[in-house]
C-alpha cells in the first residue's frame, strides 16, 4: 500500500491511498484503502490521513475517521490522536499498521505499531526526509 | 501556518533491518524521495493538495518496489486487483475504486471518479467501464503488472496457504497491504 497526505498553500488538505491488496487473496477481498474514513480521509481545518496495515482491522476500527474525530471532538493533537488510535484498539485486536497524517497547521505525523513503515516527508528546507524502520 | 506540507508512506509491517540488503534499502529510499519530489513540485508551483497527493502516489504506483499499481501483489488467480481512494478536504469530495485489473494508475481513476462522476466509489468491471468510456484511461494488460518477484511471493504464499505477507520469506515484504 502507498499513500500521501498534503496541505497546500491555500490551506486545503487532501489524502490519497492506493494498494494491490494481499498476496494470494481470494473472493474479491477489499481492505481499508478505498474506504473513506478507514484508510483514507481528509477534512479542512482538521486533518488528512492515509493508513496502511492489516486492512480488516483497520476497517473495523475506521482508523482515519477515528483520528479525525479525536481531534474534532476531543481536542486531541494530531500526534496524540494518531498515537492513541494506532496503539490502542487496533493493537488490542492484533492489527499491525501505520498512518501518515497532516493537520490544518501543516504539522506532519507518522505513527506505527510495527517494526517498519516506508515513509517520508519534507524537511524545513523542503528536502526529502525518508525513513523505513521504527527506530529511524 | 506552514506554506505547504507533504507526507507519504509506502506500506508498513515487519520490515527487518538485518535482512534488508543495502542496495534494496537504497532503492526504497530513492523511490520515496522521488515520490516526495513529485508532490513537492506541485505544491511549490502553487498546485492543490489533491494534485500533490495524486502525483506522489502515481510515482509509487509506477515503481515495482511498492504494492500498488505496477508492483501490485498477485491474487490466488495470479492477477492483480487494485484499490484506491482520494479525498479533498476542501469540500469533502471523494473518489474511490476497488477490484480493478487493467488500470495503470488507480489513484488517477479515483480522482476522475471524484471529479467526473456523481458517485464516490465504483467497483471492478463498472469502475473500468467508467475509466475507459468516460475518463479516457487506456486498457492496461495484466502483463504490465507482472514481476518475477511478485510471482515468487505468490508461490511462497500458496505453498503454505497464506493470504498475507506476514510470514513471507522476502525481507522487504513482510508487510501488510
Amino acid at each position: 500500500t502507498v499513500g500521501a497526505v498534503a496541505l497546500d498553500a491555500s490551506g486545503n488538505l487532501a489524502a490519497a491511498t492506493s494498494t494491490g491488496g494481499l498476496t494470494n487473496k481470494r473472493y474479491g477481498r477489499i481492505g481499508d484503502t478505498p474506504i473513506i474514513g478507514a484508510g483514507t480521509y481528509a477534512r479542512n481545518g482538521n486533518c488528512a490521513v492515509s493508513a496502511t496495515g492489516m486492512g480488516e482491522v483497520l476497517l473495523r476500527c475506521t482508523v482515519a475517521s477515528d483520528i479525525s474525530g479525536r481531534m474534532r471532538y476531543g481536542n486531541q493533537s494530531l500526534k496524540d490522536a494518531c498515537h492513541n488510535v494506532v496503539n490502542g484498539e487496533i493493537k488490542g485486536l492484533g492489527g499491525e499498521c501505520g498512518v501518515v497524517a497532516v493537520d490544518a497547521e501543516g504539522q506532519v505525523h507518522f505513527s506505527l505499531n510495527c517494526p517498519g513503515m516506508y515513509r517520508g516527508t519534507l524537511d524545513t528546507h523542503g528536502e526529502p526526509l525518508v525513513a523505513i524502520y521504527d527506530t529511524d | 501556518m506552514a506554506q505547504f506540507s507533504l507526507a507519504i508512506h509506502g506500506g508498513a509491517g515487519t520490515i527487518e533491518k538485518h535482512r534488508m540488503k543495502a542496495d534494496l534499502e537504497q532503492a526504497y529510499r530513492h523511490a520515496l524521495a522521488d515520490a516526495l519530489l513529485a508532490g513537492k513540485n506541485i505544491l511549490m508551483a502553487g498546485g492543490s493538495s489533491v494534485d500533490a497527493v495524486v502525483a506522489a502516489v502515481v510515482s509509487m504506483e509506477d515503481n515495482p518496489l511498492f504494492n500498488a499499481g505496477r508492483g501490485s501483489v498477485l491474487t490466488h488467480d495470479e492477477m492483480v486487483e487494485m484499490d484506491a481512494a482520494v479525498m479533498n478536504g476542501k469540500d469533502l469530495n471523494a473518489g474511490a475504486l476497488c477490484g480493478v485489473r487493467h488500470i495503470k494508475n488507480p489513484i488517477v481513476l479515483a480522482r476522475d471518479i471524484m471529479t467526473g462522476s456523481s458517485h464516490v466509489m465504483l467497483s471492478g468491471d463498472g469502475a473500468e467501464k467508467f475509466a475507459f468510456n468516460e475518463a479516457g484511461h487506456v486498457y492496461t494488460e495484466q502483463d504490465y503488472f507482472f514481476t518475477e518477484r511478485r510471482y515468487d511471493q505468490l508461490l511462497d504464499a500458496k505453498s503454505t496457504g497464506r493470504a498475507a505477507l506476514s510470514e513471507s520469506t522476502f525481507p522487504d515484504d513482510k508487510k501488510h497491504g
